[in-house]
């Protein structure tokens, strides 16, 4: 573990906690996407099947069951208790637009063609686009609450941190994952257009507004 | 290059 990868963790867990937060706070899931979530939760439970096959540390296994835990919750939050306040009609992504090709590629470029390897990729890859309901929402909005800004900016700053670790861990470590390295970086460009607006707008006390 | 995966990461 190094410095980055643990920035990008907390970072990661500070994103959920802002946006539980958020949801508890103001009893609202106003201008969050419902697909973004489910996609978020598919990711965490394909990735982490591993808890039934392999312990890591207790610090591993931690994360991951929050991580589910909280993806779960905040869909139940999201459809159930706050369904309310669920922004529906802007949230229109297709979600099958990003599964099927996503499912298709993790089967085809993978380490290795086994059940847990393909769910583990399929993972990876559905983790790099799984924000772009969430973004496609904001943009058709034109514009994102102050705390959802700081949910996003939370939420991209993970994936560069760990884009460090992965630069980190191939020079000390020897180490290289193709297929994460390739996604986290996709994930990480995804968000730039966003960091560019928080930087120039949030971080100056503005609300985040598209220009119409 | 050895890729080895991270599945020890999140």
């Amino acid at each position: 573990m190094n410095v980055f990868r643990l920035l990008g963790d907390m970072s990661h867990l500070l994103a959920i906690l802002i946006l539980l937060l958020k949801m508890w706070k103001t009893r609202s899931c106003a201008g969050i996407s419902g697909k973004t979530q489910i996609l978020f939760a598919l990711v965490f439970t394909t990735r982490y099947l591993d808890l039934f096959s392999s312990f890591i540390s207790i610090y591993n296994t931690t994360m991951k069951l929050f991580f589910i835990a909280s993806s779960y919750f905040t869909i139940f939050l999201m459809y159930s208790k706050f369904k309310a306040t669920y922004d529906s009609n802007h949230d229109s992504f297709r979600m099958e637009f990003l599964v099927v090709p996503v499912g298709g590629l993790a089967f085809l470029v993978n380490h290795e063609f086994l059940p847990l390897e393909i769910l583990w990729t399929f993972s990876i890859y559905l983790e790099s686009v799984a924000i772009l309901p969430q973004l496609f929402m904001v943009s058709k909005t034109g514009e994102a609450e102050t705390i959802t800004s700081h949910y996003l900016f939370a939420l991209g700053s993970y994936r560069l941190l760990y884009i460090f670790n992965w630069v980190y861990r191939y020079y000390f470590d020897g180490f290289f994952d193709l297929i994460a390295v390739v996604a986290g970086c996709v994930q990480t460009i995804l968000y730039c257009d966003f960091f560019y607006l928080y930087i120039t707008k949030v971080l100056k006390g503005k609300k985040l507004s598209l220009p119409a | 290059i050895e890729i080895i995966s991270t599945k020890d990461e999140l």
